[in-house]
């Protein structure tokens, strides 16, 4: 299983649409200060199921919808799904492709989707389970957030080992 | 649960030691569980001596050395138990020319056996990459995505 | 004690309003007071607006911009009192190359006023140094000086 | 008043004598990782009276010392020596060049000197008291600090503000 792309849509600075294609390999994102390449990151972890705005950098989870810009209005809605490769079944659920789908609004309504299936964040958490992915897995390193993962504390760094088991 | 925590320490033991001396091109490094007996609550130590220094405490070390330890370590996890795709974002950014070669040449081996979307700012991990998206604001305020061929990126970051 | 505070607070608030627009080129950002009639345990807020942005929360910039925000109060503290001298460690390690081409002008401008002692891997910010030096471990887990002039520094990095 | 120099022996990974000079304007550090640049920037904090061996980034103060190398015993004593420029008059002492100095031993015997004679912690403090010298001023960033002066929390912003009135 890998990604193959990411589509975004009103989460953050992504005002207008835009789909990312990864290589099953190494696929590098490159840009300026401030133009939305954490952002892509961001979009990642929330469409995998991430609760916390503050792990997002916001204060509340409406940050994430676009605010606005010097000539463009707020948006009411952001919107991100992910497409995966599951040809070698990896998922457990019977389809070669698998998107996964999560969408929220300014008013707060909130709803995840399993191949353009609304469900609940308990199945796409279900459907990683034994995969590794998950909001919290060291899988998506953070910027900045190298040197944490040594961790000060001896015994905070055996979740690290623990979440591997 | 004790077992399979156990069993999976000692393997990212075994990968931790290999992978250390591999990136920083020699010296040593050690994981060890601080009380053996008590599995379900043991702290786990690193020991870290970089090529041609003496065994420190970690604290010690410089903010690349840490970065690049902490970069064996993901790996080393990775080669027991991958994930299906990692994103690190300007992981590299600690580390000095050479370093930054060192770690996208283990980022190209592994990538056999994982994904990864890598953010950078530098030449050497750009280089690594199959694809390469730059991310502007042409407009202000609003992201915008373009293709880069590899052989682009010169022009583009400034 | 409240005048100073407050007399000094005015000042930084006028500086940091101008080199913030200067090291953005363009942009605007404010501080404040959250309670004018407490002095003494008043907190300060930042607003920050990067050019052809709205306004936002500090947290959801991006690393650089942090950086630059936060440079450019460090500049304004200088500005209304300058200490005799500088330490900065990386400074410029999350900015882009336009970035650090704008904080090493910025730096040149300012060493007028007081003095800097910069450590960098960054070119544009070694371009901006009267003196180099390089330090290095030809003996491993020994720290050496060598002097370098300014133009050597291509060859010197890797 | 600036830096004219600072002499470095057995502090960190300077097991040999080094004397950096500085110019009046920028001087610029530059090399590897983990070659010894910050530990430049902790021998300025320490000879200016740094008390905490966690801002230091080592455990215990001896931590300073020349812990040796594949190659070289440890040493016994840590000697760091800043040469100020003072031709202004800005230090409230009749010399136009001031060394201030400080050694520690491995036993724990600790002094400060102030122009090759011994004095307290208390009389370097004095020295530098109106001139935003010190170790808690913001003159010095460590690295990966930067972001820090922003801080989270209003409150603590505002000692900035105090230390620069
Ligand atoms: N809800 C939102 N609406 C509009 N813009 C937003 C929103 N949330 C964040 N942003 C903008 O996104 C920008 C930050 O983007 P991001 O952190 O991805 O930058 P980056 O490319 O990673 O930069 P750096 O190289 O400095 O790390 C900020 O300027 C911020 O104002
Ligand atoms: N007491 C000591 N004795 C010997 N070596 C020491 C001592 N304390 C620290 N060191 C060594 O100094 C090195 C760190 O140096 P420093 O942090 O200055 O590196 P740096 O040049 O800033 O590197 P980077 O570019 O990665 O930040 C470490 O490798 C550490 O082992
Ligand atoms: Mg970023
Ligand atoms: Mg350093």
């Amino acid at each position: 299983m890998f990604l193959k792309s990411i589509t975004i849509k009103g989460f953050k600075s992504f005002a207008d649409r835009v789909k990312v294609d990864f290589e099953p390999a190494i696929t590098g994102i490159i840009g300026p200060n401030g133009s939305g390449k954490s952002n892509i990151s961001d979009a990642i972890r929330w469409v995998l199921g991430e609760q916390s705005a503050k792990t997002l950098r916001g204060g509340k989870m409406e940050d994430v919808i676009f605010a606005g810009s010097g000539k463009r209005r707020a948006l009411g809605l952001a919107e991100v799904t992910l497409t995966l490769d599951n040809r070698d079944g990896a998922l457990p659920i019977d389809y070669k492709e698998v998107i996964i789908g999560r969408r929220v609004t300014r008013s707060g309504e909130s709803d995840y989707l399993i191949n353009n299936n609304t469900c609940r964040l308990k199945d796409i958490k279900e459907l990683f389970m034994d995969t590794g992915i998950g909001k919290d897995a060291y899988s998506i390193i953070g910027q900045g957030k190298v040197e944490a993962i040594l961790s000060e504390n001896s015994v905070d760094r055996r979740e690290l080992f623990e979440e591997a088991a | 649960m004790e077992e399979k925590f156990l069993e999976t320490f000692n393997q990212v033991k075994v990968e931790f030691e290999k992978i250390f001396t591999d990136l920083f091109e020699g010296g040593q490094a050690q994981l060890a569980l601080e009380d053996e007996d008590d599995l379900l609550e043991t702290g786990i130590e690193i020991n870290a001596q970089p090529p041609g220094k003496k065994l420190q405490k970690l604290s010690l070390m410089s903010g690349g050395e840490k970065a690049l330890t902490a970069t064996a370590l993901i790996f080393s996890l990775l080669k027991v138990n991958p994930s299906p795709f990692y994103v690190l974002d300007e992981l590299d950014a600690p580390l000095d020319d050479a370093n930054v070669n060192r770690f996208a040449n283990y980022l190209n081996q592994l990538s056999e056996i994982a994904q990864f979307i890598v953010i950078t700012h530098r030449k050497g991990t750009m280089a690594a990459a199959n694809a390469l998206y730059g991310v502007t604001m042409q407009e202000s305020g609003v992201s915008q995505l373009l293709s880069l061929k590899v052989d682009e990126v010169g022009d583009y970051e400034e």
